[in-house]
């Protein structure tokens, strides 16, 4: 996957981070101190359909030599996320228990084109 | 979208700088909240001693790697697949004692569960933490009690006898009592501790103190009843 620069166009990681201190969780969540709510974003144009889904090989080639051929009468793929992770939260609840919980896919590690 | 340009995908405008911002932290603070099962953020929490909370914590992973090694697979680091590849949220729940009613030989503690985690989730595990500074030869009695669904009373779901060898702590399995919970409208675990004559108080002397009770649940997320289409 690729991350985000300053004049990114192309499908990309965006980094994102938010500080509970900045929104006021910081006394119900104990751990961590934010969450990087990264996302997805960027063009995905019909050449990079499916990459980095394929290896880098013959295949790949002809396969894009075959979109970019046909590009005129296709449509363009999207920018999804192709890993995540758990968000691990240490928190209080309504009672002050603590609770410690994963919850799923809540991380975009790298993103890519459908 | 780039700067100035519309969204391919939807069609809105691109935001200003600030006010993409204020989105997604707004969607961030929705999409916690709702993954948590919690209807809003929880106001005002009453943290507990720090001494008391690293002390638990490091049971609870004390207790998190027993059952692992005494039920491999039970529970895992991180979410677990269920149908389907749908990934199925684990908690662990820490829930420190309210003393209630006492008297020199016996004392009420009550231990609070949300509703939100206890109506969602399936409990896996309970155990209750007691710790003894010097305990006597006889055995401490232990009682879960039920509230009596007609009144204020409580009945005694279970009694054990429970023999301390030794200073430190001891505990007990309470998982059949707080899955018992489900239902309640305020999920609340009762437990009266009795000691015997020569004992001191069965309680610390303060609420601070590292060694207060607790219990410790292990819950998953139940799985949503799917309907099938015949």
């Amino acid at each position: 996957g690729v991350d985000c620069g300053a004049d990114s166009r192309m499908c990309c990681r965006q980094e994102f981070f938010v500080d509970f201190k900045e929104i006021g969780w910081e006394d119900w969540i104990i751990q961590p101190e934010g969450y990087h709510m990264n996302y997805c974003s960027g063009l995905c144009p019909l050449h990079m359909a499916g990459i980095p889904g394929l290896a880098a090989s013959f295949h790949t080639a002809v396969l894009n030599r075959i979109k970019a051929a046909s590009a005129a009468a296709a449509v363009d793929s999207c920018c999804v996320p192709t890993q995540r992770r758990p968000l691990s939260l240490l928190y209080y609840d309504r009672d002050s228990n603590i609770v410690k919980t994963d919850i799923p896919d809540m991380i975009v590690d790298s993103c890519g084109c459908t | 979208a780039a700067k100035g340009s519309w969204c391919p995908g939807c069609g809105v405008a691109a935001l200003a700088p600030g006010a993409q911002r204020d989105a997604l932290l707004a969607l961030a603070k929705q999409s916690i909240l709702a993954k948590l099962r919690l209807p809003a953020r929880p106001d005002s929490p009453q943290p507990q001693n720090r001494g008391a909370l690293l002390t638990a914590l490091r049971r609870m992973r004390e207790q998190r790697s027993e059952t692992a090694a005494t039920f491999p697979g039970m529970l895992r680091d991180g979410p677990v697949p269920g149908r389907a590849g749908m990934e199925l949220q684990e908690y662990e729940i820490l829930s420190f004692a309210e003393s209630g009613s006492s008297t020199p030989r016996s004392v009420h503690l009550h231990f609070r569960f949300s509703q939100e985690v206890i109506g969602s989730t399936e409990i896996l595990q309970a155990t209750l933490y007691l710790f003894w500074a010097a305990p006597g030869a006889q055995p401490v009695t232990v009682r879960l009690l039920q509230p009596h669904p007609a009144g204020p009373n409580a009945t005694v779901a279970s009694e054990t006898r429970l023999e301390v060898q030794r200073p430190g702590w001891s505990t007990l399995d309470v998982g059949a009592a707080v899955r018992s919970l489900f239902g309640h409208e305020t999920p609340r675990l009762t437990v009266e501790l009795e000691v015997p004559q020569d004992w001191g108080s069965p309680l610390p002397s303060n609420h601070s103190d590292s060694h207060w009770p607790f219990v410790v649940a292990q819950a998953r997320a139940r799985k949503p009843h799917r309907l099938h289409r015949r």
